[in-house]
Order: C-alpha cells, then sequence, then structure tokens
C-alpha cells in the first residue's frame, strides 16, 4: 500500500 | 519590492527541470533568508522543499516576506527563453500579482523580459521533523539515476537495503528480477565518485520506482546525491546545488497491506 506523505508529516 | 540576480540561467533552468514533473504550481516564499518552496506532488505521495540562500545570490533584495504562487510549466517555458550564460533577474512589487523575469546577455546588447502571472495557490505547508536517521547514503548522482532507471523495467516497486558493508536496490516482477549491490568506497580518491555509508541500524524499505525516477531529474544539479532512510519515515533523497541551497525530495515508503 502507497500511504500518502501527509500521513507521516503534520501540518504546519 | 522583491529582486533576486542570478549571473547564470543555467542554475534556474536546472531547479526547474528538477520539479516540473512532480509539480504543476508551487508557492515561491522570499523572506530576508532566501526563496523557499514546498509542495506536494499530485497524488500526495512525495513532497518537493527547494532553499535558496539569499547571501549567495548576486543580488538580493526583500523588504517584506512575499508568497508568489507560480505555475511551473510557464515559469519553465520563460526560462527557456534564457540563454544559459543570461544574467536572470527576478522582480516583483509589494502585493503584486505579477512577477517578471529579466534576462541580459553577457554582453548587456540583448535585455528581454518576461512577465507572468501570479496564483493564489491554497497548499497545506507541512512540518517536517529533525530526524536522525538510521542509514545515510552518499553516493554519484549519476549512479543512483542510473538504477533506478534499470530496475523501474522490472516493478512499480524498489527495495532499498542499508547494511554496513553496502547498499543494494532491488525490484522483482513478472520478467525478472534485478539486483543492484554497492559497496562502500574502500578507498576514497574522487570525492565525488565515493559510495559512503553512515550506519547506524540496518534498513530495509520499498519505494514506488516512478517516484524515485522523478527525483533523479535534479542529477545535472550535482555530482553526488544523499538517501536518509528509517524504518517507516519517508525517504529523503537530497541534491546540493552548489553554494546556493539544496533540493529535498521525501517519498513516503510503501508498506504491506
Amino acid at each position: 500500500m502507497q500511504p500518502t506523505i501527509a500521513s507521516f508529516f503534520k501540518k504546519d | 519590492m522583491f529582486e533576486a540576480r542570478l549571473m547564470n540561467a543555467t542554475i534556474l533552468k536546472k531547479i526547474l527541470d528538477a520539479v516540473k514533473d512532480l509539480l504543476n504550481e508551487g508557492t515561491f516564499d522570499c523572506s530576508d533568508s532566501g526563496i523557499q518552496l514546498q509542495a506536494m506532488d499530485n497524488s500526495h505521495v512525495s513532497l518537493v522543499s527547494l532553499t535558496l540562500r539569499s547571501d549567495s545570490f548576486d543580488k538580493f533584495r526583500c523588504d517584506r516576506n512575499l508568497s508568489m504562487g507560480m505555475n511551473l510549466g510557464t515559469m519553465a517555458k520563460i526560462l527557456k527563453c534564457a540563454n544559459n550564460d543570461d544574467t536572470v533577474t527576478i522582480k516583483a512589487q509589494d502585493n503584486a500579482d505579477t512577477v517578471t523575469f529579466m534576462f541580459e546577455s553577457q554582453n548587456h546588447e540583448k535585455v528581454s523580459d518576461y512577465e507572468m502571472k501570479l496564483m493564489n495557490l491554497d497548499q497545506e505547508h507541512l512540518g517536517i521533523p529533525d530526524t536522525d536517521y538510521s542509514c545515510v547514503v552518499r553516493m554519484p548522482s549519476m549512479e543512483f539515476a542510473r538504477i533506478c532507471r534499470d530496475l523501474a523495467q522490472f516493478s512499480e516497486s524498489m527495495v532499498i537495503c542499508c547494511t554496513k558493508e553496502g547498499v543494494k536496490f532491488s525490484a522483482s516482477g513478472d520478467l525478472g528480477s534485478a539486483n543492484v549491490k554497492l559497496a562502500q568506497t574502500s578507498n576514497v580518491d574522487k570525492e565525488e565518485e565515493a559510495v559512503i555509508i553512515e550506519m547506524q541500524e540496518p534498513v530495509t524499505l520499498t519505494f514506488a520506482c516512478r517516484y524515485l525516477n522523478a527525483f533523479t531529474k535534479a542529477t545535472p544539479l550535482c555530482n553526488q546525491v544523499q538517501l536518509s532512510m528509517s524504518a517507516d519515515v519517508p525517504l529523503v533523497v537530497e541534491y546540493r546545488i552548489s553554494d546556493l541551497g539544496h533540493i529535498r525530495y521525501y517519498l513516503a515508503p510503501k508498506i504491506e497491506e
């Protein structure tokens, strides 16, 4: 499965 | 007023080539310290982070912080209009809705300017945590590009396995399988040809080849590329841009269903 990058880095 | 000048258009052309396949548009955040761009690709799997330091520009003036949303396809078209040895000046007024690219030939006899409309982009900004990576590999950027291209023929995904002995890139699919092992360089004569591994713990991660191949569009920017990896966190692929800054690509690893 390919997770999104936003699932690793939080919104500023 | 914002004004940034580089004596040579080549580097800016290479930077655009390195991002335009992943990003259609992006916001350039300009401040006293320089220019930053952070944007996710359309599918939000990877993140591009570009930093250009103000002190490395031939001229840099930024009176007020400025965010300029640009269509990168249009910007690439405009930069194609510059000769490699032209001086490039990027200019914008405060609160302007356009940006101007001015190109000046070395003999100062030809001056052209191109004005581009700015866009209002509602982009998410992500906080990237400081991470101590388990493995950091430095290797020739051409070699990395070659491996990504070769292995993409076999599978959509590539496994990168890093131990203190070396780094192994593997892909397997219906056609067959491919493995490329690089050992750490024992005797570094030329730094740009070296493979150097700093390992705290061995790491094995799987990544989509199409993104890795997109990142290698930055190869002309630097002889060496740096891959930083830890279990279950995004890979960082970094290219330094001479003394001007760097471009970092972050890619989420694939996980088993």
